[in-house]
């Protein structure tokens, strides 16, 4: 699931 | 990290960058939305809230923190040191009819209902529409200096590349990140007719560009 996904994008 | 992603952060950062310098030394912000600076600056602020709850990268942090101060300095200089050059008549969008809709949306369409994920939400959902408030601007007045336009080309450079960057991560890495593609197309959408109007006129060396 994407909310664990560390949100490494800016 | 990949090239698409690394020349999409340039492209965002030289966009920023060429705003920042133009109302620097022109000492005017003639022609600029202090509306999509400010709701740019909003975006930065909801969304980098975990700079101080999670490091991802040395270049994490210091993009989030260039990003957030260039985004501030430029709010400030169109709406305190060179206010009097501030066009408040043309820059008359509502931003009330982007800020309650893409408020509303971040509660319901999220990933978990935690403050975080839904301020993280609210940044992705608001930076899709921040740009519409100066591209309306230029339908209003009717022109836009070429500096400006540049800044948008490369505003609109860089989502393209987040694009790019999305299919490469999707194809390598199978990640695919929902709200962020949906909300990144409608966001790059914006931008086509902006483009069309670039290459056509601008690129044409007329310098300035004119609507039709």
């Amino acid at each position: 699931d994407p909310d664990a996904l560390p949100k490494d994008e800016l | 990290m990949n090239i698409f992603r690394l020349s999409g952060d340039v492209c965002h950062l030289v966009a920023i960058i060429i705003l920042f310098l133009k109302i620097w030394r022109s000492k005017s912000c003639a022609g600029i939305s202090g509306k999509s600076q400010l709701l740019f600056a909003l975006v930065f602020t909801t969304r980098y809230l975990d700079l101080f709850t999670a490091f991802i990268s040395i270049y994490n942090t210091v993009m989030k923190v260039v990003f957030l101060v260039l985004a501030y300095a430029t709010v400030s200089l169109i709406y305190f040191r060179f206010r009097k050059s501030y066009d408040s008549e043309s820059d008359s969008f509502r931003v009330e009819f982007l800020l309650v809709p893409v408020a509303g949306l971040s509660f319901l369409e999220n990933y978990s209902f935690t403050p975080l994920e839904i301020l993280w939400t609210f940044s992705i959902y608001l930076e899709s529409v921040a740009i519409l408030p100066q591209l309306f601007m230029i339908t209003k007045t009717g022109e836009a200096e070429s500096i400006t336009t540049h800044y948008l080309f490369f505003l609109g450079l860089y989502r393209t590349l987040y694009l790019a960057n999305w299919v490469w991560r999707y194809h390598e890495e199978g990640f695919f990140d929902q709200i962020a593609v949906v909300s990144g197309v409608v966001q790059t959408i914006f931008y086509c007719d902006f483009f069309y109007l670039y290459f056509t006129r601008v690129l044409r060396g007329s310098g300035k560009m004119t609507l039709p």
